[in-house]
């Protein structure tokens, strides 16, 4: 037995002739939140801690579509998710629907540890993150500039699209009739 | 989506999700993310965190089907992983998971995946796409 850690920055139909300039950043968040998190668990941190730690550092990098550029809602804003839990105990917390708290996986821990709940959401949700003083944010802190052409192009393909996915024209008929898929 | 599974030495676990969602998703859309057992879970067994598209992960409680292969069939964390992720459609998941006992497994069922992992045994990994 030993420790172990594994992390993601999502899944999707990532191209294969991805460009250097969109790859390489990607690559070196992944390593440097890997050597966070080695480094926490070399340090005797719980796993708990570890993994928020990996996940706040994720979710302020912009490269990936949690925190600071965040994927957008048809009507253009942010409404950011998160869970934790842990193994031990099996308590969990989880929010939705935040759109000003910059790391949504810290207000997730705070509704674990410090409300008898496991999940809330949206107004109540962004109410609970005042009351404990976690950092927020104007929403426009989340939208980056690629993220507006993204939504752009999936409305002209009228798609959803899982991460990192490619709009596929509306006039596709590869989709099984499900158009929740790009 | 981003997340993270981690255990320490002493075999105690935790995993944490966090996402923006879907391009275009209507608003007021809850994905897997937050769903304890579809994109999230951990127990004595394994931790999990999974990413790709969230409608999918709930109808297949993805996150919490490997944890319980393990606990009600004794199948090992990747032979439980790989299960799971070849019974949700293709293109729909991806998925990191470790459990108690250190072990590691990154499958998916989409064209890539960003992923990264080590152990203490000195394994690393930092990849995309599938690795031959």
């Amino acid at each position: 037995m030993g420790w172990a850690i594994a992390l993601h920055g999502g899944a999707g139909d990532i191209p294969f002739s991805l460009p250097e300039e969109r790859r390489a950043p990607r690559e070196a968040t992944l390593r440097h939140c890997l050597d966070l998190g080695v480094a926490a668990l070399r340090a005797n941190r719980p796993p708990l801690d570890v993994v928020e730690l990996v996940v706040r550092e994720l979710e302020n990098s912009p490269c990936y579509n949690a925190g600071k550029g965040s994927v957008l809602t048809t009507a253009g804003t942010v409404e950011m998710e998160a869970c934790i839990m842990d193994g031990n105990t099996n308590n969990c917390g989880a929010v939705s629907g935040l759109s000003t708290v910059v790391n949504a996986i810290s207000l997730a821990r705070l509704v674990m540890e410090k409300t008898p709940h496991i999940y809330l959401a949206f107004d109540g949700a962004e109410a609970f993150a005042r009351e404990q003083g976690v950092e927020i944010m104007d929403p426009s802190h989340f939208i980056t500039p690629e993220n507006i052409e993204r939504l752009k192009n999936a409305k002209e393909a009228n798609r959803v699209q899982i991460d990192y996915t490619q709009p596929i024209k509306a006039n596709s008929t590869n989709d099984q009739g499900d158009s929740q898929i790009g | 989506t981003v997340g993270c599974v981690a255990v320490d030495n002493h075999g105690n676990l935790a995993s944490a999700t966090s996402t923006g969602g879907l391009v275009n998703k209507m608003v007021g859309r809850i994905g897997d993310t937050p769903i304890i057992g579809s994109g999230t879970y951990a127990n004595p067994f394994c931790a999990v965190s999974a990413t790709g598209k969230g409608e999918s992960i709930i109808r297949a409680t993805v996150a919490r089907d490997v944890a319980a292969l393990m606990e009600y069939k004794g199948l090992s964390l990747k032979e439980a992983a790989a299960y799971v992720v070849e019974k949700v459609p293709k293109g729909n998941v991806g998925l990191v998971a470790v459990s108690a006992n250190g072990e590691v497994t990154m499958p998916f069922n989409t064209t890539g995946m960003f992923r990264a992992c080590a152990t203490e045994e000195g394994y690393s990994e930092i990849a995309i796409w599938p690795v031959d």
